[in-house]
């Protein structure tokens, strides 16, 4: 078996289209997806597990405001934040999964709670959240949640849908 | 929605997903991204995936499961299966997304179908890269 590591990370494919990406921006996304790198692969040169690795890693895209996930996360039609998050293992396809929570700072050590400290696969809504507060995890209050530029995309698409528009940018999607 | 797969020094492979879903979305709405087999997947005899895109058309296809099953069952290799998926499985359907995805020999692919993916990637003993468009 080879000891060499491999990581690889994602921050989505709703991106900016080419031609309004500026110098700028695209620097501090690539910026912020190094650092992410560097969260991993720190765990995986010390010799750490595969598991540890990709949770440090999406710890590390959620705490980031760039990116459509814990701090980043997009709103609801109704103005809500609502964040769902997976963790498997391939060596005994252990896996735990949470979906619509919001409270939780990373929304995959949520995931990985079910994982870890439960016989089930997903867990929804309070009883998820639940699960966050007995294990200790760390919760944040709205405010740290809230991000203007994703806001005024809310905004943006309302008043599309109010004009009967359609809104299929993927742009938009953050997803 | 953001994403990780990895393989560690002792061949074992995970794979996390995490994402705040369409703006917009429905109330109650849930993608791809907390289905296992669908946005995240991991098996040690194939490969680990995350997904991101549009969750409704990963569900459908199971995107991230139909690509270690592409290993398994077909013997493709993990670039081949997971083109396959995102090309033209989910290729059906433009822009709806990408994958990143690592096998247990460490090789790592990820493919989509829009114009873009943030992605990044690094492996023993070489420099990491990042990326945002082809």
């Amino acid at each position: 078996m080879s000891t060499g590591y491999a990581l690889a990370i994602h921050g989505g494919a709703g991106t900016l289209p080419h031609a309004r990406m500026t110098d700028a921006a695209a620097a501090e996304y690539h910026a912020a997806l190094a650092a992410v790198l560097a969260a991993g692969e720190a765990v995986l040169q010390e010799g750490g597990s595969a598991l540890d690795a990709v949770t440090a890693a999406v710890c590390a895209l959620e705490d980031a405001p760039l990116f459509n996930s814990g701090r980043g996360a997009v709103f609801t039609a109704d103005g809500a934040q609502e964040m769902d998050a997976a963790v498997m293992e391939g060596t005994s396809r252990r896996a735990g999964a949470v979906a619509g929570v919001f409270g939780p700072r990373n929304p995959v050590r949520l995931a990985r709670a079910v994982m870890e400290r439960t016989d089930h696969v997903m867990l929804i809504g309070q009883g998820a959240l639940a699960l966050g507060r007995s294990a200790g995890l760390p919760f944040e209050e709205p405010e740290y949640f809230f991000t203007q530029p994703r806001w005024d995309a809310l905004q943006e698409t309302l008043e599309l849908r109010a004009r009967g528009g359609e809104d299929d940018d993927p742009a938009r999607r953050h997803g | 929605t953001v994403g990780a797969v990895a393989r560690d020094r002792d061949g074992r492979l995970a794979a996390a997903t995490s994402t705040g879903g369409m703006t917009a979305k429905a109330p109650g709405r849930v993608g791809d991204t907390p289905v296992i087999g669908a946005g995240t997947f991991a098996d040690d005899g194939s490969c680990a995936v995350s997904a991101t895109g549009y969750g409704e058309v990963f569900l459908r296809w199971s995107a991230a499961h139909e690509i270690s099953a592409r290993m398994r069952l077909a013997g493709a290799s993990l670039e081949e299966a997971a083109r396959h998926v995102v090309e033209v499985d989910l290729g059906a359907y433009p822009d709806s997304g990408g994958v990143i995805a690592v096998d247990a020999a460490g090789n790592i692919a990820m493919p989509f179908n829009c114009e873009g993916m943030y992605r990044g990637h690094v492996r023993t003993g070489a420099a990491a890269q990042t990326a945002i468009y082809r």
